[in-house]
């Protein structure tokens, strides 16, 4: 039979405010 | 057979070595922009560039990108590519605020997106509407799950920006043409005397509107829509949206007012929307529960022009109103206004009779309705028959200097 397929890797995500705040943060450290 | 094609060996490859997948990709010096792939799709792009082409083709684009780092097992490249496009997209909404069109065509790319990571994710659930084709590329490392649930959060955001544009743009124009503008010829002549037109919606000023101009604004939001390729079942939501925010307004107004309060607008209301629910069946829009969430106005109007004298009167109004409140019954027939001096104001004992029939019911206690109340919004999965294969990208996105990498 065929190989089953190898299972996927959950990739954790930051929710939408902390991407934000991440963002933010970026931002402020560029010059 | 669990396979996994190759990514299609077109420029996209490309396009993420010059992404360089850097986590301040957006936010990088403006030297760079002009080089940078994902600032020239998310910042720069005006949805009219994108006109004749595929619908929602910086999706696509994207999630080739994506698949393409998943292809690679590069989780750090997926990761960026996401948080850059998430970000990106806040802030082009933001720099956009009052964008119609640029929120829709945002909207329509991030639903778009969501459903791409549906459709490719490998989970079974989803891909039962997919070609052998498609399957070949769904993603083989990564599951994108907690991603997927920020793309809908960021989609019901900009969900609600859209309707916060639309509703700004209706909503001046609402009580002078559902209220004040007299489109049926000879009700001048029925009109209660005595009463000055109300300046608050400048009734004979320059911002009276008719019906027609918000028929013209709302066929103008639907062709946006369409046009921007955005899921069919979230243009019903927005017009269902729209119409309780006309029916709240428009409402909210007759309560309030004793000069509207009268058969002849009831009649010119009741004309209204028969002409609003018109449109909607001309735009195949009737199934959005717009109608619906008219109940309460189209009540109001039939309330206006039935008889109010008889105990049997009484009974008509009180099994046809189940709509209205009691508050709101009783508000509307003390400031009934008699059209002449042959027609008698509403007695207090034919008030009373209304009451005493409504008692046992549990109505809410406010008069007036929430014009502000959101409905929640759903995304339902919409998978593409396109195959990623045949998706190009057209030299109008300025692209083209990729292929030199």
């Amino acid at each position: 039979g065929a190989p089953r397929p190898r299972p996927r890797v959950l990739l954790k995500a930051p929710t939408l405010a902390e991407m934000e705040e991440m963002n933010t943060s970026e931002e402020e450290e560029s010059p | 057979r669990h396979r996994c094609a190759q990514p299609h060996a077109m420029s996209y490859r490309k396009i993420l070595k010059t992404f360089g997948f850097q986590t301040r990709i957006l936010t990088a010096p403006s030297i760079h922009r002009k080089s940078n792939p994902c600032h020239l799709l998310l910042s720069e792009l005006k949805p009219q560039t994108l006109a004749g082409t595929v619908p929602c083709l910086p999706a696509y684009i994207l999630y080739m990108c994506i698949r393409h780092a998943d292809y690679v097992n590069d989780d750090l490249k997926v990761h960026s590519l996401l948080t850059s496009t998430i970000n990106g997209i806040k802030k082009v909404l933001k720099k956009h605020n009052d964008d119609f069109e640029m929120t829709t065509f945002w909207l329509s790319n991030t639903c778009r997106l969501l459903h791409c990571l549906k459709q490719y994710s490998g989970d079974e659930g989803f891909m039962t509407r997919n070609t052998a084709k498609q399957n070949e590329h769904c993603l083989k490392n990564f599951d994108l799950t907690e991603y997927r649930q920020v793309l809908s959060d960021l989609s019901i955001q900009i969900y609600q920006q859209l309707i916060k544009i639309a509703e700004g743009v209706l909503q001046p124009m609402i009580v002078s043409a559902m209220l004040e503008n007299e489109s049926i010829q000879g009700l001048c002549g029925v009109k209660p005397t005595g009463y000055r037109k109300r300046s608050s919606s400048m009734a004979d000023g320059e911002n009276s509107y008719c019906l027609e101009a918000v028929i013209r604004q709302m066929n103008c939001f639907h062709t946006v829509m369409c046009d921007q390729g955005l899921d069919p079942e979230i243009i019903l939501q927005v017009f269902k949206q729209l119409f309780y925010m006309i029916t709240a307004v428009t409402l909210n107004n007759l309560l309030l007012r004793k000069d509207v309060c009268s058969w002849s607008t009831g009649m010119q209301l009741r004309y209204n929307i028969s002409q609003l629910e018109e449109w909607l069946r001309g735009r195949n829009l009737h199934q959005s529960g717009a109608v619906q969430t008219m109940e309460p106005l189209i009540q109001a109007a039939q309330l206006l022009q039935l008889k109010k004298k008889t105990p049997e009167d009484a009974e008509a109004i009180c099994s046809l109103c189940t709509s209205l409140s009691t508050q709101q019954i009783v508000k509307i027939l003390n400031l009934y206004t008699p059209l002449n001096e042959f027609e008698e104001r509403v007695t207090v004992s034919f008030i009373r009779t209304i009451q005493a029939q409504l008692q046992e019911r549990n109505d809410p206690q406010q008069l007036l309705l929430d014009y502000k109340h959101m409905f929640p919004v759903l995304f339902p999965f919409n998978p593409s028959s396109l195959t990623m294969d045949s998706i190009h990208i057209p030299a109008c996105l300025n692209l083209e200097f990729l292929n030199e990498v």
